[in-house]
């Protein structure tokens, strides 16, 4: 499956510099470090609920790096206004995890 | 490591 990951490498970029700002411990951030940061976005919980569920693919309760991007990068399209998928679309999904 | 009730590994739940 050679399908473009919608996340684009600058805004990886992006996104990776924010996961390393966190502290992530063995390439992984917990709960607790992620909500305050998906919370700063002001949105309603239960989309961050969701943002959560779509993100953590391997439902360890952490976010590894691309899991991360996959959160930040729907909190992004939602607050520009696009809905939150109840499932992940097979192009958000991180090329290492397919 | 979640809030009593959790088997949930979603922290927002």
């Amino acid at each position: 499956n050679d399908m473009p990951w919608v996340v684009k490498p600058e805004e990886k970029m992006k996104f990776d510099s924010i996961f390393e700002s966190l502290g992530p411990a063995g390439g992984m951030l917990t709960g607790d470090k992620v909500k305050p940061v998906l919370l700063n976005s002001k949105l309603p919980v239960d989309i961050l609920g969701r943002v959560w569920e779509l993100s953590d693919l391997d439902r360890d309760g952490m976010l590894d790096r691309d899991e991360f991007s996959v959160a930040m990068y729907l909190v992004y399209r939602a607050l520009e206004g696009e809905p939150v998928p109840m499932s992940l679309p097979p192009p958000l999904v991180p090329p290492s995890k397919r | 490591q979640y809030p009593a009730g959790g088997s949930s590994t979603n922290p927002f739940l």
